[in-house]
C-alpha cells in the first residue's frame, strides 16, 4: 500500500529529526 | 541544498496551541485568544527554564489584563525581550534572520500568525535548554501532523541561528 510506505517514511523521517535533535549538544556560551 | 519547507503560519499557531498545552498550565490556553495577554507563555517559560524566568521575572508581567490590549501588548514585549535575552545569554545563539513577532498585532488583533511566531520562539528554547529531553519526547508522542509542523518550526528557526 503506497499510502502505508508513505506514512512510514514520514514516520522515520520525524523519528530521525528528533532523535537527531536528542543528541545535538546544547549550546551554551559558558 | 535543501531549504526548509515553507511554512503555513495559521497550521503552525494550531500546532503550536496543540504544543502549549502539553505544559499543562493553570491558565486556559486552548484558544488565540487565551494567549494574547502573555500570562500562559510566561508559565511555560517559566517552565522550560525556572531559574532564568524566576518569580522575580514572572512578576513583572500582569496576570490582571482584561481586554486592554495596550497592557497585553506591554506583557508580551516584556516576553519577547526575556526570550531574546535567554536565546543569546543562554543557549548562546542569535536569530538575526528571524521576522520577530509583531506584538502589538497579536495584543491588539490576537493575530494568529503573529502569536504563531512568539510559540515558534518559545518552542525553540524548550528544545534547546537543559531539560530538552523532555520536552523533545514529549513531541515525539504527538499526533504525526503536528509533529511535523514542530519540526518544520524548529529547522525554519536553525536556519536563521548563528552562534
Amino acid at each position: 500500500d503506497p499510502n502505508m510506505k508513505a506514512g512510514a517514511a514520514n514516520e522515520g523521517v520525524l523519528a530521525n529529526f528528533f532523535n537527531s535533535l536528542l543528541s545535538k549538544k546544547t549550546g551554551s556560551p559558558g | 541544498m535543501s531549504t526548509p519547507e515553507s511554512l503555513d503560519r495559521m497550521e503552525l499557531c494550531e500546532s503550536l496551541l496543540t504544543w502549549i498545552q502539553t505544559f499543562e498550565v493553570d491558565a486556559p490556553c486552548k484558544r488565540v485568544e487565551d494567549l494574547t495577554n502573555g500570562a500562559v507563555m510566561a508559565q511555560v517559560l517559566q517552565k522550560i527554564d525556572g531559574g532564568y524566568f524566576s518569580d522575580a521575572w514572572i512578576s513583572r508581567i500582569k496576570p490582571e489584563v482584561g481586554d486592554n490590549w495596550r497592557l497585553k501588548v506591554s506583557n508580551l514585549k516584556k516576553i519577547l525581550t526575556g526570550i531574546l535575552d535567554y536565546y543569546q545569554e543562554v543557549l548562546g545563539q542569535q536569530i538575526n534572520d528571524f521576522t520577530l513577532p509583531d506584538v502589538n498585532l497579536i495584543g491588539e488583533h490576537s493575530d494568529a500568525a503573529e502569536l504563531g511566531r512568539m510559540l515558534q520562539l518559545i518552542l525553540g528554547c524548550a528544545v534547546n535548554c537543559e531539560q530538552k529531553q523532555e520536552y523533545i519526547q514529549t513531541i515525539m508522542v504527538m499526533e504525526e501532523s503536528v509533529q511535523h509542523v514542530v519540526m518544520t518550526a524548529i529547522q525554519e528557526l536553525m536556519s536563521k541561528e548563528t552562534p
